[in-house]
C-alpha cells in the first residue's frame, strides 16, 4: 500500500 | 502603500488560473524583492511557491512588506475581467482592507477598477532549504502536461523513474498498465523541444496524478517544465515566468509501507 506523505514532513515552518 | 504595474497582465491572469483549483485562500506577500506566495492545499500534500521579482513590473512600489490574504477563486473571478493584453496594476494601502486591480486596456481606451475584499489567513510559511537533487529532467511542459493527462486515463498515481536510459513515467489501474519513456534529445532544432536529463543517480518516486494535472495548469506560462527529484523530498514541478519569476509546485510522495 501507498501511504501519502504530507509537505510538513519534508519542510518545517520559518 | 502598494502599486505593482504589470504590463504583461495575461501573466497574472495565467498564474491565477494555474494555483485557483490547488490553493483555495492564500496570503500574496509584498516586499522590495517582489510579489509571492507560498501556500499548501488543503490536504497539506502540495505546496505552491511564487515570485513576480520586482524588477519584472514597470512599476513597482511596495512602502512596506504586505500581506494580503485572498480567496483565489475570487481573484481569478476578477483576473478574468481583464483582457489578454491589458496591463493590470495592483493597488493596496497599508492597513487597508481591500485591493484594487486596475486593468487598463493597451490604447487607454478603457480603464477598470475592481476592488476585493482581503481576508485575514492564518498561514504557516514553511522554510525550503536548497537541495541537491538526484535527478534534474526539463522536457517541453505541452509534453509533460500530455503524458500526465495520458497516464491519469489509466492510474491514480504515477511512477517517475530517472535511469541513465532516460526518464520514465509509469501507472497501473483496473485496465492495465502504462509505461512512457522519454531518451535524452538535446540535439532538436528549437530548444524548447529538448529534453535534457541530469542525473547524478537513478530515483525512482510515486506520486499521485490527481496533484501532477493539477500543476500542468501552469502549461500556458511557460514552453519548459523542470522537474527535480530526490529520495529524500517532495518532486519540484517548475515553470518559469519569463523574465520574472517562477511558480514551483513541490508534491509529497507516495510511499510504501
Amino acid at each position: 500500500v501507498n501511504q501519502q506523505r504530507q509537505i510538513t514532513c519534508f519542510f518545517t515552518p520559518n | 502603500m502598494l502599486e505593482l504595474r504589470l504590463l504583461q497582465g495575461s501573466l497574472l491572469k495565467k498564474v491565477l488560473e494555474s494555483i485557483k483549483d490547488l490553493v483555495t485562500e492564500a496570503n500574496f506577500d509584498c516586499s522590495a524583492t517582489g510579489f509571492s506566495l507560498q501556500a499548501m492545499d488543503s490536504s497539506h500534500v502540495a505546496l505552491v511557491a511564487l515570485l513576480l521579482r520586482s524588477e519584472g513590473f514597470e512599476h513597482f512600489r511596495c512602502d512596506r512588506n504586505i500581506s494580503m490574504g485572498m480567496k483565489l477563486v475570487n481573484m481569478a473571478m476578477m483576473l478574468k475581467c481583464a483582457g489578454n493584453d491589458d496591463i493590470i496594476t495592483i493597488k493596496a494601502d497599508d492597513g487597508g482592507d481591500t485591493v484594487t486591480f486596475m486593468f487598463e486596456s493597451p490604447n487607454q481606451d478603457k480603464i477598470a477598477d475592481f476592488e476585493m475584499k482581503l481576508m485575514n489567513i492564518d498561514s504557516e510559511h514553511l522554510g525550503i532549504p536548497e537541495a541537491e537533487y538526484q535527478a534534474i529532467v526539463r522536457m517541453p511542459s505541452s509534453e509533460f502536461a500530455r503524458i500526465c493527462k495520458d497516464l491519469s486515463t489509466i492510474g491514480d498515481t504515477v511512477i517517475i523513474s530517472v535511469t541513465k536510459e532516460g526518464v520514465k513515467f509509469s501507472t497501473k489501474g483496473d485496465i492495465g498498465t502504462a509505461n512512457i519513456v522519454c531518451r535524452q534529445n538535446a540535439t532538436v532544432d528549437k530548444p524548447e523541444d529538448a529534453i535534457i536529463i541530469e542525473m547524478k543517480e537513478p530515483v525512482s518516486l510515486t506520486f499521485a496524478l490527481r496533484y501532477m494535472n493539477s500543476f500542468t495548469k501552469a502549461t500556458p506560462l511557460a514552453n519548459i517544465v523542470t522537474i527535480s527529484l530526490s529520495s529524500e523530498l517532495p518532486v519540484v514541478v517548475e515553470y518559469k515566468i519569463a523574465e520574472m519569476g517562477y511558480i514551483r509546485f513541490y508534491l509529497a510522495p507516495k510511499i510504501e509501507e
